[in-house]
């Protein structure tokens, strides 16, 4: 992404799979 | 137009993934050492392990849904290397260290091989 303007995003991006169902 | 960079993302991925494991979801093979058993997702073990590449790159491994290894590997030491895989966090410990720098040498984990020949350097 050389060149392009980045905006870095500090939040979750997927969701959190849990540790039992 | 410009690009968001999620600078969690592969952090939250591997969590996923080592979630998935411990819950056995999604796992396609299964490890064989000493006696023990231990779940895997063969593109985390392909990615992490030269050794994994070149066992599960081979066309004739294709269906290939467990695999015994050396019994000279300590379980321990692959366990190690596992959550390594599997969280970016390696576990040294003096009484540890050996048996993983020896897993990671059969593994094919020269980065990981070296961090372990570092810390014993340090150590003496």
């Amino acid at each position: 992404h050389e060149g392009v303007n980045t905006i870095k995003e500090m939040g979750r991006s997927i969701h959190e799979i849990p540790r039992q169902d | 137009d410009g690009c968001i960079q999620f600078t969690r993302h592969a952090g939250d991925v591997l969590l996923n993934f080592n979630r998935l494991r411990s819950r056995n979801i999604l796992t396609d093979v299964t490890i064989q050492v000493d006696g023990q058993q231990f779940h895997a997702h063969k593109a985390i073990l392909v990615a992490c392990s030269g050794f994994f590449y070149s066992v599960f790159m081979d066309p004739e491994n294709a269906n290939l849904s467990a695999i015994s290894l050396d019994p000279k590997v300590d379980p321990k030491g692959l366990s190690l290397l596992l959550d390594f895989m599997y969280t970016s966090c390696l576990n040294l410990n003096d009484s540890l260290v050996l048996a993983t720098l020896n897993t990671a040498i059969y593994l094919q984990m020269e980065h990981v091989a070296d961090t372990c020949h570092r810390f014993i350097k340090s150590r003496h």
